[in-house]
């Protein structure tokens, strides 16, 4: 059975989109079979694998709306491990439309139920907020992976998802575990990544992967060639901290 | 009457709250009298500007539930002609608590006509999303800044955020411009940073700034004093640059 993780903040722009593609990626050259779901509706991961828009293909909404399942509208990608649910402007509505369907909360873990077994980690990217397409990703993962922005904004916001994440365990989804906090865009000459990393270690009660990954601008320009990383430029600093992550995960999470 | 501008932008970290804080100090210190309203429920805002949070004080969420107005809701701050309307956690289920009320999408539209004669400028900051806070950001607004970061996904998401504009347009508020889209975050030894200006100078249809703000450390240093940069470090060039962003703002929409 595969893990299910989400990929969440509801700080924006703290490289939970980066850390979902590129994590997936470096998980399937491991040779894991990974699916990679966009739950978010601008769509970044999907883009970032390169596959344009197109509202005709099954996606995410769809799949939420019981319109078809996961491993319909899972789609191949560069990588062969690697297949991804992509996202569509369509989910921008799903946050109201699903209010007033049953279990809709539930919608993904339902979901998930039948292709479970057909991968070894599931990822969910999700959009920076805590509505109700994060609730879903929440209430279907086994454990959530929280990107962290070196920076003083993204700090003051850990408390808020971590009640959230309470909430979800104590109703939605009792079983769900925080895999770790990942420090990200850490810039070594500035003197807030430092202070951000010792705090976090020195107080977050959860674990803190040692893996942390540098402000590396081959990371930003990857996207616009809709490549992770490793397509792009494996070389890069980026792209080795992603692949260190993976081992680092594999290590906790043995899957032989 | 006074111009209240909406900060948006539904991609997550693109610097909307920096533009907000730091906009709004530059032109209350040029004597204009600036109501900053925090609609974001991460409050970033509000702890931006030293105010810790603070469940018994009247809150945004107040006001757009009805329990108090926003001249009630306003907050001295360090700056003489600048005050805040604070967030607060209850934002978060503002938007589940709205959508079931009367003119769900007006209501800060309709709390503003109390207090829009007191200000020559009304900012408001909001969350990375198009959700309810957003849409009543927008509704009330006679226009919005769109801060753009110079990166890649930014740029992708610009075309969304201008449709929900034009739909606001047709239906909830007809008089609702673009001031502008402002381009953050700049770094000229940066490819990615060139090509999204001269792809956005070169093929937006609205006016862009002139004003660019640079990635400037300073910048992301003052939240943690809980000042805005002209009160941290006022010689810095991100405190530069949206001085320089307040003078350009007053001379398109002179207000003598
Ligand atoms: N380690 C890094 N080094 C340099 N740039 C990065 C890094 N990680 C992410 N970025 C860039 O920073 C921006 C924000 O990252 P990303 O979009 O992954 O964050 P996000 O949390 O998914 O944002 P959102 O909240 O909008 O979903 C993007 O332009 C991305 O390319
Ligand atoms: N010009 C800049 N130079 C350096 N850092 C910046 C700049 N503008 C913003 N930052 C930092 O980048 C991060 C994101 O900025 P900010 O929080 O203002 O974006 P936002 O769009 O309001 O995010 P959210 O989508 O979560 O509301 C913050 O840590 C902020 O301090
Ligand atoms: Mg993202
Ligand atoms: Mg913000």
């Amino acid at each position: 059975m595969g893990r299910v993780i989400a990929i969440a903040n509801q700080k924006g722009g703290v490289g939970k989109t980066t850390t979902a593609i590129n994590l997936a990626a470096s998980l399937s050259v491991a040779e894991r079979p990974v699916l990679l779901i966009d739950a978010d509706p601008q769509s970044n991961a999907t883009t970032g694998f390169g596959l344009a828009r197109d509202p005709e293909r099954a996606n995410l909404y769809d799949v939420l709306l019981g319109a078809c399942g996961l491993a319909e509208a899972a789609q191949p990608t560069e990588l062969d491990h690697l297949r991804l649910v992509p996202s569509s402007n369509d989910l921008i509505g799903a946050e109201v439309e699903l209010v007033a369907r049953d279990g809709r909360e539930r919608r993904l873990r339902n979901a998930l139920e039948q292709v479970r077994g057909d991968y070894e980690f599931v990822l969910i990217d999700c959009p920076p907020s805590l509505g109700l397409l994060t609730v879903n990703a929440l209430t279907a993962a086994d454990g959530i992976i929280v990107p962290l922005q070196a920076e003083y904004y993204a700090l003051e916001g850990l408390s808020n998802l971590l009640r959230t994440v309470d909430l979800i365990r104590q109703g939605l989804n009792p079983g769900l575990a925080v895999d770790g906090v990942l420090l990200t865009m850490f810039d070594p000459r500035n003197a807030i990544s430092h202070g951000v990393e010792s705090e976090v270690r020195g107080n977050f009660q959860g674990r803190v992967f040692e893996t942390v990954i540098p402000r590396n601008v081959r990371l930003s320009e990857a996207p616009s060639f809709g490549k992770p990383a490793l397509l792009y430029d494996p070389r890069s600093k980026g792209c080795e901290s992603y692949l260190a992550l993976a081992k680092e995960l594999l290590g906790i999470f043995v899957t032989h």
